[in-house]
């Protein structure tokens, strides 16, 4: 496979935004500053496998956060250590030299870049899951533009992955 | 038109990575 473009990361959050409201979960998700809480990432990943981020798992992801970044930055580090360890005991894979995201700029900063990151991760998960046939269909209704993005996402990730 | 022809390479080319997808292998091997 050729390189993967270089992604605007923030270009990359913004399509990323619009692909996550397709699982149109509880928690709401149209800006990024509603995503810092990492509810509605929480809820995303549930209903991309509800076997592995089970009712006991998403409990401890607290829902009333306000702008309390340290209880925002505890969810963050929940959500991603939830995500890189399906992907080792359920997708039989690991993620190397991708840049984790910074879950303290998300928390402190709203930093878009950063959070694309976080959203790129999930996207992974969707587009190996058990139902990803369900996740990959949706995307390609999207517009073509996101689709184009969500693509270079993915190429990117795929490069870092190892069986 | 270049335009329109450019436009349909390009959903082409999505088609053609989604649906490659789409046929991977899901899952941890075992």
């Amino acid at each position: 496979m050729s390189a993967p473009e270089s992604l605007d990361r923030v270009e990359l959050c913004g399509s990323l935004l619009t692909w996550i409201q397709t699982f149109a979960v509880d928690a709401p998700c149209s800006v990024v500053d509603e995503l810092t809480s990492g509810v509605a990432m929480a809820q995303v990943l549930q209903k991309i496998d509800g076997m592995y981020f089970t009712d006991a798992w998403i409990s401890r992801i607290k829902p009333d956060v306000g702008d309390n970044w340290r209880l925002k930055i505890s969810n963050l580090k929940k959500i991603l250590k939830g995500i890189l360890d399906y992907n080792h005991e359920v997708l039989g894979q690991q993620i190397n030299d991708f840049t984790l995201p910074d879950v303290c700029l998300i928390a402190e900063h709203s930093d878009s870049a950063e959070l694309g990151r976080m959203l790129q991760l999930i996207l992974g998960c969707a587009i190996n899951c058990e139902q990803k046939q369900e996740y990959i269909q949706t995307i390609m209704m999207m517009e073509e533009s996101v689709q184009h993005v969500v693509m270079t996402a993915i190429q990117e990730l795929m490069s870092k992955e190892t069986p | 038109d270049p335009n329109m022809k450019g436009a349909a390479a390009n959903e082409g080319v999505l088609a053609n990575f989604f649906n490659s997808l789409l046929s991977k292998k899901t899952g941890a091997p075992g």
